[in-house]
C-alpha cells in the first residue's frame, strides 16, 4: 500500500523498531482470498534469502498457473474448489480459473497490503502515488484460494485452513464473513480455534455492516476481529452546480475531463420509468432524457461503479452520486468510467433539491487528483461493523480499527479497477475500501511483531496490538466517528486505532492459552459435544467450578448489567518488559459508573512476571435498557501505556 | 434428486476410531457408506477439525448423525468477501 505506512508510522525512521534481520523474513502471512495475481510486482522476492526451513507449503498448478510461478515471496498457493463445486457446478473457467490465479483483485489486494515487497512508483491513473509496500514487506506470503465468483464456502475454508497448518503459516488473515453464528457452527471460528493452538495469529475482517450497531462478524474471542478507519489522505472531486455553488466529494476518474461549462443537469429519479430509477439501476434511464447530461444517482441497492457505468451507456456524460443517510459523509472513491464524483448526504441533499427546484438546472465535476495530511484522520468509517457483540455481549468487539478506506494495493491482470465486465482497464494496483482491508494491515503488523517477538503467543501479539491503540487525535481529541460526526465508542473502535511503533514494546500483554479459551466455552454453558466441535478434544468442564466470560483474561472490558451493581473482574497481566512498577489510571465518562482497581500499583521484578489485578464496577443506578457507558483502564510505568477500554451496556 | 443434496461439515470424534481401521478417512468412509451409496468424501480433515465433509440428503445427514463417533453435522455456509 502506499502512505498507510507512513500513516501507521512504518516509514523510515522506525525502521530500527523492525530491524530487517532474517527473522522478519522468516514470517509466513496465509491469506485466505481468491488467489493471487503472481506477475504483481509486489511479489518480487528480490533481496530475499532462501525459503524458511520451517516452511511446508506447496505451489498447485492449476489453469493458467503453474507452480514455477512461486518465488522467495510467493511461497505458497493452494486452491479449493471442491465444496463450492458441489454445491454450485464445476468453475466456470470462462470467468475464473481453477487455480490459485486471483481473477478478482481481492485477494492481490489483500495479501501486498499484508506483505507485499516494495514497489517504486506505484499508483492508480496517478493517484496514491508513491512506493507501495506491504506491512509486513520481508515477510513471505502464502495464499489459500477458496473463494469464488458464487462466494466462499466454508468446506473449503475449512480444507484451506487445515492445509495452512501443514504448511506451517505464522499468520492466517481472513478477510470474509458468514454473518453471526455460534462459534460451534462457524467454520471460520473453528479453524481459528485450531490455528491458535499452534500458535498462529488469525485476523479477520469486522464486517461491512455498519453503521448499524450489533453487526460484526468474526467475534471468537481467538480471532483477531478488525474495523475500519480512514487515512490522511483524499482524492477531492467537487460537484460545479449552475447557482455557483460548488460541493466537495471524492473520485477516482480518469480520463477527458469535462467541458469547461456546467451542462444539463437532471435527477436520475425524473429520468426513468423505474420506481426506484434514482439508483440508476441497469436498464432504468431514458436515454432522451440523460443524453449529453449530468445525472444525479443516490446510493443503494446496486454498485457504485455500476451507476456510473448505467449513467455512461445511457449518454450521460457525468454523474454525481449522493450518499444516504446510512453512510452519512463517508466518502469512499471508485474508479469511475466516466466523470463523477461521490458526495455525502447533506451536499447530496443540497444538490438533489437544486436539481428537482431549478428551472434550468446545469453541473460538471471537476476532478482535483491526490490530496494528503487529510485532518482529522483516522475517523471509523461508515460501513465498519459494530458491537455490542451480539454473539457474546461479554466480549467487547471490535479489537480495533486499522486502515480500511480508499487503501491502493495489488490487483489482478483479469479485471479492471471497477471489476465491471465492461471495464477493459488494466492496472498493476486499484483502491478500494472495505473491513477487507483493514484486516490485512493488522495481519501484516502481526507478522511484523511476530518476527521481532516469535515466543509470543497470538492472544499476546493481539494483546500488544490493543493495549497500545490510540483513541485520541495528537491534539487529545476523541477518534471521531463519520457516521455521527461524534466521537466514537469502544463499540465502534474497540481498543483504537492500531499503533504499530508502540505495540513492538508494549511493557504488559493479557495472556490466553488454549485451556483460558476452553474455559469460555464452559462459561457459555457448551455441550461436550460443541466443545469437541470446536476444540477437537474430549473436555468436561468442571462441575465444581463456576466459569464467567468474564474471567477470559482479555485485554478489554464489555460489562453487562441490569439496572444497578457491583461487578468484579480479574486480570492477569505479564510483564514483557522487563522490571517496572506500574500505576493504574481509571476513567469513567458518567459518575453512575465507579471503577476502582486493586491493588493500584504492581511491581515487576523480572520479565515475563506474572501479576493480577482485580477491577470493580459499582454501577449506581439503573439506565435505560441498551444504553451504553464507557471508560478506561491504564496501567503505566511512565515508559508504557497499556490501555483497556471498557464497555457498561445496562441490558 | 441432485437438488436434495447439500454440502455437510461432519465433525467426529477420532478417539472414537473403531480399532479394525487404519486410517480416520477410511473410518469416515466407512460411516458414509452406511448411510448413502453414492456419497464421497469432498475433504477429510486433520488439523482445522477431525472429521470430513461430503454432499448428503437431509435424510442420510440425520441417520449419519445417529453413528458412533459422530459428534455433529453442520450444513455449509457460504461465507462473503469483506
Amino acid at each position: 500500500t502506499t502512505r498507510t505506512p507512513l500513516f501507521l508510522g512504518l516509514d523510515v525512521h522506525n525502521a530500527d523498531l523492525f530491524p530487517e534481520t532474517g527473522s522478519s523474513s522468516d514470517v509466513v502471512v496465509g491469506v485466505l482470498d481468491t488467489g493471487v495475481w503472481p506477475e504483481s510486482k509486489s511479489f518480487s522476492d528480490v533481496g530475499l534469502g532462501p525459503i524458511p526451513s520451517t516452511w511446508r507449503g506447496g505451489c498447485e498448478a492449476g489453469t493458467n498457473f503453474t507452480a514455477s510461478l512461486c518465488n522467495r515471496k510467493l511461497i505458497g498457493a493452494r486452491f479449493f474448489a471442491r465444496g463450492y463445486e458441489a454445491t454450485m457446478g464445476p468453475v466456470d473457467e470462462s470467468k475464473e480459473s481453477r487455480s490459485p490465479r486471483d481473477d478478482d483483485g481481492h485477494g492481490t489486494h489483500t495479501s501486498s497490503t499484508a506483505a507485499g515487497s516494495v514497489v517504486e512508483g506505484a499508483s492508480l491513473f496517478g493517484f496514491a502515488s508513491g512506493a507501495a509496500r506491504g506491512m509486513a514487506r520481508r515477510a513471505r506470503v502464502a495464499v489459500y484460494k477458496v473463494c469464488w465468483e458464487g462466494g466462499c464456502f466454508s468446506s473449503d475454508i475449512l480444507a484451506a485452513i487445515d492445509k495452512a497448518i501443514d504448511d506451517n503459516v505464522n499468520v492466517l488473515s481472513m478477510s470474509l464473513g458468514g454473518g453471526t453464528s455460534d462459534y460451534y457452527r462457524d467454520s471460520v471460528a473453528i479453524g481459528a480455534f485450531a490455528a491458535m493452538e499452534r500458535g498462529i495469529l488469525v485476523s479477520c475482517s469486522a464486517g461491512n455492516s455498519g453503521p448499524s450497531s450489533s453487526t460484526l462478524s468474526n467475534v471468537a474471542p481467538w480471532i483477531t476481529t478488525v474495523g475500519a478507519g480512514t487515512i490522511d489522505r483524499d482524492f477531492p472531486a467537487v460537484a460545479v452546480l449552475g447557482n455557483g455553488k460548488n460541493y466537495s466529494g471524492v473520485s477516482l476518474f480518469k480520463g477527458d475531463p469535462l467541458p469547461d461549462k456546467t451542462l444539463p443537469f437532471v435527477y436520475a429519479g425524473n429520468a426513468s420509468n423505474a420506481a426506484n430509477g434514482n439508483l440508476c439501476g441497469p436498464g432504468t434511464l431514458i436515454p432522451e432524457k440523460v443524453k449529453g447530461k449530468i445525472v444525479m444517482c443516490d446510493r443503494g441497492v446496486n454498485a457504485r461503479v455500476q451507476k456510473g457505468e448505467v449513467v455512461k451507456a445511457a449518454g450521460g456524460l457525468g454523474m454525481i452520486l449522493a450518499n444516504t443517510a446510512e453512510n452519512g459523509e463517508e466518502l469512499v472513491a471508485d474508479a469511475h468510467l466516466l466523470p463523477a464524483t461521490a458526495v455525502g448526504e447533506k451536499a447530496g441533499d443540497i444538490i438533489r433539491h437544486y436539481v428537482l427546484t431549478d428551472p434550468n438546472p446545469t453541473a460538471s465535476v471537476l476532478i482535483r487528483g491526490t490530496v494528503v495530511n487529510v485532518q482529522p484522520s483516522p475517523v471509523v468509517a461508515a460501513f465498519s461493523s459494530r458491537g455490542p457483540n451480539s454473539i457474546t455481549p461479554d466480549i467487547l468487539k471490535p479489537d480495533l480499527i486499522a486502515p480500511g478506506v480508499n487503501i491502493l494495493a495489488g490487483w489482478t491482470g483479469s479485471k479492471g479497477p471497477t471489476g465491471l465486465a465492461s471495464d477493459a482497464r488494466r492496472v498493476e494496483f486499484n483502491i478500494i475500501s472495505g473491513t477487507s482491508m483493514s484486516c490485512p494491515h493488522v495481519s501484516g503488523l502481526a507478522a511484523l511483531l511476530k518476527s521481532v517477538h516469535p515466543e509470543w503467543s497470538p492472544a499476546a501479539i493481539r494483546s500488544a496490538l490493543m493495549t497500545t491503540a490510540y483513541k485520541t487525535y495528537k491534539d487529545g481529541k476523541p477518534i471521531l466517528d463519520v457516521t455521527t460526526g461524534k466521537p466514537s465508542t469502544p463499540f465502534e473502535h474497540g481498543a483504537g486505532h492500531v499503533s504499530p511503533t508502540t505495540a513492538i514494546n508494549p511493557g504488559l500483554i493479557y495472556d490466553l492459552t488454549t485451556v483460558d479459551y476452553l474455559g469460555f466455552l464452559c462459561a457459555l454453558n457448551y455441550t461436550p459435544s460443541q466443545i469437541r466441535s470446536v476444540s477437537r478434544r474430549n473436555y468436561t468442564c468442571d462441575p465444581s467450578k463456576s466459569y464467567s466470560v468474564a474471567d477470559l483474561n482479555y485485554p478489554s472490558f464489555a460489562v453487562n448489567v441490569d439496572g444497578s451493581g457491583v461487578l468484579k473482574y480479574t486480570r492477569t497481566v505479564t510483564s514483557v518488559g522487563g522490571a517496572g512498577s506500574y500505576s493504574v489510571k481509571v476513567n469513567s465518562e458518567t459518575t453512575e459508573v465507579k471503577i476502582s482497581v486493586e491493588p493500584a500499583v504492581l511491581n515487576f521484578k523480572e520479565i515475563n512476571e506474572k501479576k493480577s489485578y482485580t477491577v470493580t464496577f459499582t454501577v449506581n443506578s439503573s439506565k435505560a435498557s441498551r444504553s451504553n457507558s464507557f471508560g478506561s483502564i491504564e496501567w503505566s510505568d511512565g515508559k508504557h501505556v497499556v490501555a483497556s477500554p471498557v464497555a457498561i451496556s445496562w441490558t | 434428486d441432485g437438488a436434495q443434496h447439500a454440502t455437510y461439515i461432519v465433525h467426529m470424534a477420532q478417539s472414537q476410531m473403531p480399532s479394525g481401521f487404519d486410517l480416520h478417512s477410511l473410518w469416515y468412509d466407512s460411516s458414509l457408506r452406511s448411510v448413502s451409496q453414492s456419497a464421497q468424501l469432498l475433504y477429510t480433515y486433520t488439523n482445522a477439525i477431525h472429521g470430513f465433509s461430503t454432499r448428503l440428503t437431509p435424510e442420510e445427514a440425520d441417520s449419519l448423525m445417529t453413528l458412533p463417533g459422530v459428534i455433529s453435522v453442520l450444513p455449509e455456509h457460504r461465507y462473503e468477501l469483506h
